[in-house]
């Protein structure tokens, strides 16, 4: 168990989750799907706003140490909000909510948003 | 990420998943810990997407993010989606948007889409099999009656494989973590054996949402990259996630 991968015996008895690998429990929102796509995640985002910038600082940070200069998050800033407007209804709208929300750069939420395909360069 | 879709002795199904991210973004020396996984982990939020004061479908999503990784649609199908990793990657689909080729769909985008509008388990199927994707995915589906349960191997284009719960081979689940179920993983990541080790010792008789949680607690499962465990029980219409820690000793990945 010391040694990696650090494979264990199977755990028992975790639930309900408690102890060291339990960090904590998840907050519920509801979102009303009836409201314009733009206001749908507001609530959340001004809860969650802090945390969300604290997010975008740290992955800037890690752009700035790849690439110095500062260019990759001028390319993030300046171009990617032009894929917005490409991306399908209602996920643009939601994003620009999210944006507006949350005082983050527009291209910084959708990098955000499509860093699932943007990862696997 | 391990995803897992179980059939319990009584035919209800039970669907788990460890959301895992970060590799490689940052590893602080002194925590021991990747930076933007730990900056994640306060961004996790449960929401309940309603339509006319009616819940349409449940999810775990990380806040700001507009896509799903993990979801139920209560009494109906449960669903998360593992990465795929492939040299034919998310971004050659994003230079072919750029390029104007817009047929394809962005992963959370079609998930999201499936938990939104699909009814049923056979339609999600469908939807998640035949859907043009930007990027290679795993989509792991658990349905509401005995047999319902699959993980659906994704190319950008095609549906390279769809592995079903099988009880007459044996088969009472079917567990994804980010290698091709019939290819062995990674040496330096083999989280596969030892979930499937502890999902075989539990047995179906005793399998529930405890013992799920049990199995996504033991390390490698759990490593450093673990953000949260979902649990959902589709017909009781349960969703719930925890947000995790590994102690050290853990596996970075």
């Amino acid at each position: 168990q010391f040694v990696p991968p650090y494979t264990e015996e199977c755990q028992t008895g975790m639930y309900p989750p408690k102890g060291p690998t339990f960090k904590g429990s998840v907050t519920w929102y509801t979102i009303d799907l009836d409201l314009p796509p733009s206001e749908r995640w507001k609530p959340i985002i001004t809860n969650k706003k802090a945390e969300l910038v604290t997010l975008i600082q740290a992955i800037r940070d890690l752009a700035n140490a790849f690439v110095p200069s500062g260019k990759l998050i001028d390319l993030v800033d300046k171009d990617l909000p032009l894929i917005v407007n490409t991306l399908p209804h209602p996920f643009n709208e939601e994003i620009k909510g999210i944006a507006t929300a949350s005082g983050v750069p527009l291209g910084e939420v959708v990098l955000f948003n499509i860093f699932y395909e943007v990862f696997t360069v | 990420c391990t995803s897992l879709v179980a059939e319990d002795s009584n035919g209800n199904l039970i669907h788990g998943r460890n959301m895992d991210f970060g590799l490689f973004m940052g590893w602080d020396m002194k925590n021991r810990s990747w930076l933007i996984t730990e900056k994640l982990k306060p961004l996790v939020v449960n929401i309940d997407f309603q339509r006319g004061n009616k819940t349409v479908f449940k999810s775990t999503n990380f806040a700001g993010y507009v896509g799903m990784l993990t979801g139920i649609k209560p009494h109906a199908f449960t669903l998360t989606m593992n990465e795929r990793f492939s040299l034919d990657g998310g971004y050659i689909g994003i230079v072919e948007w750029i390029l104007g080729h817009r047929d394809g769909m962005w992963m959370s985008f079609l998930t999201r889409s499936v938990l939104e509008n699909a009814t049923s388990y056979e339609e999600a199927k469908s939807l998640l099999a035949q859907t043009k994707l930007l990027a290679p995915a795993y989509f792991i589906l658990g349905g509401n009656q005995t047999g319902q349960g699959c993980v659906i191997t994704r190319s950008r284009v095609l549906s390279l494989d769809i592995w079903e719960i099988e009880l007459k081979l044996g088969r009472w689940y079917v567990l994804e973590t980010n290698y091709d179920h019939w290819k062995e993983p990674l040496f330096l990541d083999n989280r596969r054996t030892p979930a499937m080790k502890c999902m075989n010792q539990t047995m179906q008789a005793n399998i529930s949402l405890k013992t799920v949680y049990d199995v996504l607690s033991t390390k490698p499962v759990l490593n450093k990259l673990t953000t949260y465990t979902t649990l959902m029980d589709v017909n009781k219409g349960i969703l719930e996630s925890y947000i995790r820690d590994c102690p050290n000793p853990c596996m970075p990945w």
